[in-house]
Order: structure tokens, then C-alpha cells, then sequence
């Protein structure tokens, strides 16, 4: 199974997109994948119409009783989505109490590791979807996976953030004695703004081997594929969006090949 | 003094925006205005050129030893902006631990209305950034202020995070035994996409008494004001963008006489 997170401290940055957009490409190839919603907010589970405030199960229950190393609970949590091939890990609200319960207690940043472990021969690939804090979730998701991939705007707040995230990213990969490879992925690019075109110079010039040398532009089919709780490539496979996405897909393949 | 937060516990859907909008907007009409930074991530104190990771003394520093109490110690803390008229009572990273280090000790929601109350004099409104997750900064800026903005997306994601933003107001609201009057405003407005004009719709018929009638339009000079650190009506005064904000300044400016 080859694991990916998807984070960033920043908010609404394309990350639930990027899981979305990516996990569609897979599964059109015929991989099978799981999503996981790591965010309290939910925005994953409710892209295909579960609700985060009222479902019976979800990662949250994975943390407590040992449940992460029971591969038949597990897949009691398990819930499919829109597309054959696709399941998902969902979350609830109650996530956002789980920094209180957990804080102290020791392993907790393994929990999630412990649950793929069990579901290793069930899916090729798992896409971790994150919040946008630094907390038990996020530390879950980084120790979990084996690439990291960092969607950020192309504009000025961004790139503080960025140098947040990376920092972030290496104080827990030095505390966990590993490395982790990570993508920096530019997102809602606007050739036309002045500060678009600025800012991602800065930023293959601050990170010159973590970039990618394309950009996902913004393309309002993605909102619509969210109305209508699809995949955007089976709303529409051939728009600029999908089409960015599925080049991504090919460069973080080709890493993975090359490691 | 005036008080309003900017909250929304969805990321990415232009809370740190209209705060700095708003604030531009009131201080071209005279009004002496304080920004507050309550987003450990610290997008508005970046906004400004100060950096969130190595700055003195922060909204932080008043958690402690009585010094929401302390008016000249309050007064050191707050920086200038670009803007004449304009100060901001910055963030620092460091806020993303308070949650740990005061939860269970008594009084820590009322930190920022203590501090408000002490500055009563020296400003005409105070505007609140608030980070996109429940926790004791988003009490804080809640049980500090008179009316609450909520900035959403008019995409059917947000939906759900608009009922889950009503449902916090509902419950924290009840346990301060108050009302606070509420303003829904839908932001990144694209006329061309079915699903934010059916969104927006759908708003409307969920929220009647509280959705502004208008909405703040997709404009890419936002973007290049806070690249330049500018409040976006220094950048351009007559964008789109800043007309549709200077509407809305006018209807809450109206509903905060009907009062
Ligand atoms: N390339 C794009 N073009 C246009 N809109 C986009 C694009 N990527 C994301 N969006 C839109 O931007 C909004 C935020 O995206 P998304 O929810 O994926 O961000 P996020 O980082 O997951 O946010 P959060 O921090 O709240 O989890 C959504 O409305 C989404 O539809
Ligand atoms: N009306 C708009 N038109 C175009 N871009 C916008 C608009 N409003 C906000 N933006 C852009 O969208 C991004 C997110 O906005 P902003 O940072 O204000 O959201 P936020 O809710 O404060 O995010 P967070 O949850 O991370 O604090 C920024 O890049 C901002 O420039
Ligand atoms: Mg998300
Ligand atoms: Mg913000």
C-alpha cells in the first residue's frame, strides 16, 4: 500500500480537493483506494454525503479500546463512496475532542499507522485528508504515511504558512528519527494576478528540489463536482483542473519509482 | 467601542479578508480602528509584515499573570499597520498551546472581552480574525463581541460548516445566557458557476433573517494587496471587490443602530 497525507496548516487550500481529485485518477486506473478524513470539520465525509455530526462510527472510535489493531472493526468504519474502487474513512465532530482525551497518553500518534497496518492488503493506495492545525491528527497523518504532499496558494500569506508547514515537518520527522519526502504543490493559480505569477517564483526559489514544475489553476468545476458529490473526473475528465491533477498524479508516481 | 468577530470554523473562506476590508474601510471614514489576531496560524499579523513565529509579546502574553487587566502593558503589545488609524494586537504561534495549558482553569473564555475593556477609550471599533476550529480562542472572540460575521462560501461544502457555525453560536451563546446578532455573508461569490448560484439560494431559504442580500464577488485584487500589505481600498478603492465590502460595512452599520 503506498500512503500519501495531504496537509497543510493553512486553511482552504485545496487539500480536501487535492484527496478528491487524486483518489478519482487512481481509481480510474484501476487502484484500489481508500480516502481518510482526519479533519474534525468533515468537509471529505460530506463531499459524498455522509454526516460528520451524526454517523454511528468513524476514526474517532479507531483511538480508543485497541480498535486500531482490529481489522474486522475496521472495516465496520468503512464506507463507500460515489465510485467503485473508493472507499472512505470517515470522520466525526468528535474528533475535535480528542487533543483533550489523548494528551499525555503515550502511542496515541500511532494510532492511525496501526490502522493501515491492518488494511495493508485491502487498497493500493490511501490518501490521508488533514485539518488545518497542528494536533494529534495532523502528528497521526506524517506518521503514518510515506509522502507528504503540501498544497499551497500562490500568494503572499502562503508562503509564511509554507515555511510553517515545512518547519513543522521536520521537527516531527527528527522526533520519529525518519525522513519523509515531500511535494510542495502550487493550487488555485491565477495566471492573470500579478501576485500570482510573483509569488510562485519566490516559491521554486525558496524550495528548488520540493516544487512542482506545474500549477493547478483555479477551474470552478471542482465546486461544481462538490455540489453534485462526484469525482471532478467523472463530472468532467478532459477540464484544466482534472487534466493538472492527472500530470501531478504522473510526477508523484515517478518519485515513488525513483525512491 | 464596537465589537465584531469574523468567524467561521471552515478554512480558507475569507475571514482574514473582510477583517482587513472592514478595517480599511472604517478607518477612510475616520473611525479609529484595533484588528485582533486570534489564528495561531497568524494570517492577519503576516498580513502586516510581523512574523508570527519570532515576535516580543502577542495576544499570547495576555493569558497570563493578570495582564488583560493592565492597560499600559496592553498598549505595548499592540503594533501599527500600513494605515494611519489602524493598530493590530498581533498573534504568535505560540497561541496554538494555550488550548492544552489553560483548559480546566476558570475565566480563560473572558481573556479578550477583559482586554477590550480596558482599550474601551482608545478605539471606535475592534475587529476579531478568529482561526477555523472550536476552541478557547473562538470563545474568546464569541464571548467578547456584540455581533458576529460569517463569512461562507457559496459552494455546497460550506453548507454543512454553515450549520455547524450556527450550531457553536447556538450553544455558546446559551451557556453565556445571551443573544448575539449574526450576519451570514457569502464570499468568492462566481456568478458564472450553477453551483454557487444554487448555493447561494439555498442559503437564503435556510437562513432568511440572517443572510446579507448581497454577496462579495471572486476579484483577484485581494490577492495583490496582501501581497503588497496593503487594506485592499488603499490598493484599488473602486475593485469590486471593495465595493461590495463597502455595502456591507453600510448594512452593518445600519443594523447596529436598529439595535
Ligand atoms: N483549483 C481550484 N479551482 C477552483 N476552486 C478550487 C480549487 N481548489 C479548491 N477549490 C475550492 O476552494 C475551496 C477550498 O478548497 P478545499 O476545501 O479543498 O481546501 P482545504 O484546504 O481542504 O480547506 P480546509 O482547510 O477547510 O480543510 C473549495 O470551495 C474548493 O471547491
Ligand atoms: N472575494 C475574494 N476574491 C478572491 N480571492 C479572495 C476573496 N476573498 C478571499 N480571497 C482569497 O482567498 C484566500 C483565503 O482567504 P482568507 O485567508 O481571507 O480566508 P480565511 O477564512 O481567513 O482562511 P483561514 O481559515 O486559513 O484563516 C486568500 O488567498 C484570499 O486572498
Ligand atoms: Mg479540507
Ligand atoms: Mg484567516
Amino acid at each position: 500500500m503506498r500512503i500519501w497525507s495531504i496537509a497543510n496548516q493553512k486553511g482552504g487550500v485545496g487539500k480536501t480537493t487535492s484527496v478528491v481529485s487524486l483518489g478519482g485518477l487512481l481509481a480510474e486506473r484501476g487502484a484500489r483506494v481508500l480516502l481518510i478524513d482526519l479533519d474534525p470539520h468533515g468537509s471529505l465525509t460530506s463531499y459524498f454525503r455522509y454526516d460528520p455530526d451524526s454517523l454511528e462510527t468513524s476514526l474517532y472510535d479507531l483511538f480508543f479500546n485497541q480498535r486500531c489493531k482490529d481489522l474486522d472493526y475496521i472495516r465496520t468504519v468503512v464506507k463507500p463512496t460515489s465510485r467503485k474502487g473508493v472507499d472512505l474513512l470517515p470522520a466525526t465532530t468528535s474528533l475535535a475532542t480528542l487533543e483533550r482525551q489523548v494528551s499525555g497518553q503515550d502511542g496515541m500518534g500511532l494510532v492511525l499507522a496501526k490502522t493501515l497496518a491492518q488494511l495493508w492488503d485491502d487498497y493500493d493506495y490511501a490518501l490521508l485528508d488533514t485539518p488545518p492545525i497542528l494536533g494529534v491528527l495532523l502528528v497521526n497523518a506524517l506518521a503514518a504515511c510515506q509522502r507528504l504532499v503540501i498544497p499551497t496558494q500562490t500568494e503572499h500569506l502562503a508562503l509564511k504558512g509554507l515555511e510553517r508547514m515545512v518547519h513543522t515537518l521536520r521537527m516531527v520527522m527528527s522526533s520519529q528519527n525518519r525522513q519523509l519526502p515531500y511535494t510542495i504543490v502550487p493550487t488555485l493559480f491565477d495566471r492573470r494576478t500579478q501576485a500570482s505569477v510573483i509569488t510562485l517564483k519566490e516559491m521554486r526559489q525558496l524550495y528548488p528540489e520540493h516544487v512542482w514544475q506545474e500549477a493547478i489553476p483555479i477551474d470552478t468545476k471542482f465546486r461544481d463536482a462538490s455540489h453534485e458529490g462526484l469525482f471532478p473526473n467523472e463530472l468532467d475528465s478532459s477540464s484544466r483542473g482534472v487534466r493538472a491533477y492527472r500530470h501531478l498524479l504522473a510526477e508523484l508516481e515517478q518519485a515513488e519509482e525513483v525512491k
